[in-house]
């Protein structure tokens, strides 16, 4: 089974 | 006062089709740089980032940033009115909650223009850093698009591959697995048949295969594909819009539970 990430893990608001 | 006059009108259509599936509702900003839009999925699993350069347009003029907010199905069904060889222009004036979309034809026998209400929308803009990828593949638009569907036939998920051999792509499920393989090729007659494949180091990442078969409805603006990858990073899959701009999809990858 695989967790999906998310982008907002990767990438911050601006 | 917004005007922005694209001859090659087809190319407008064919990002709407391109991202209208992955996206509802999105904010199209216009500054003195381009056309551009960056807008996530409803899942916040993927992201689609447009530019089409203001020297792509034959006139482009934008007095000052502006932002609008349209429903892509909307956008959709508007351009799908404008014939394939149509020159296209996006008019909105300062304040005003409508955009209008004048479709000429080639010859100048036909104009007509649609008015579609803008909406506003609230959406969270990501800052994405320009990133050094482990490894790049640049290949035939077509054969990443058959390679994805072929692959969602048999399972959910496909794991791309890069190692000194090539990129590989696999799946697994219920029925079986499969992996398809491709070798760099750079011997053949038109460049943009080539693979190429540019590795700092070797890279294997997990990717759900719903979204990788939406980017590829980017298919019909460019014969090549470049796929970006970085370990523990999101996917770049990028579509040239001829020589103005670009489409690119990033993808959150997918890790063992």
């Amino acid at each position: 089974n695989c967790l999906q990430w998310r982008l907002k893990e990767f990438y911050g608001t601006q | 006062m917004l005007e922005l006059r694209l001859v090659q009108g087809s190319l407008l259509k064919k990002v709407l089709e391109a991202i209208k599936e992955l996206v509802t509702d999105a904010n199209f900003d216009c500054s003195a740089t381009g056309f551009s839009l960056q807008a996530m999925d409803s899942s916040h699993v993927a992201l689609v980032a447009l530019l089409l350069r203001s020297e792509g347009f034959e006139h482009y003029r934008c007095d000052r940033n502006l932002s609008m907010g349209m429903n892509l199905n909307n956008v959709s069904k508007m351009l799908r009115c404008a014939g394939n060889d149509d020159i296209i222009t996006l008019k909105a004036d300062d304040g005003s909650d409508t955009v209008t979309f004048m479709f000429e034809s080639p010859n100048q026998d036909k104009i007509a223009d649609f008015e579609m209400k803008l909406m506003d929308i609230d959406s969270e803009h990501l800052g994405i850093p320009e990133a050094e990828y482990h490894a790049i593949v640049k290949m035939p638009s077509a054969e990443f698009a058959r390679i994805c569907k072929d692959l969602s036939s048999i399972g959910d998920t496909v794991v791309i591959s890069v190692t000194k051999e090539g990129v590989k792509f696999s799946t697994r499920g219920d029925i079986g697995n499969a992996n398809i393989v491709c070798r760099q090729n750079t011997t053949v007659d038109k460049p943009e048949e080539a693979t190429i494949i540019e590795m700092q180091e070797p890279v294997s990442l997990t990717f759900a295969l719903r979204y990788m078969n939406s980017f590829t409805k980017a298919t019909p603006l460019s014969n090549t594909v470049t796929i970006s990858l970085s370990s523990e990073l999101p996917v770049v899959v990028e579509y040239k819009v001829a020589d103005m701009g670009y489409i690119r999809f990033y993808l959150a990858p997918k890790i063992e539970d």
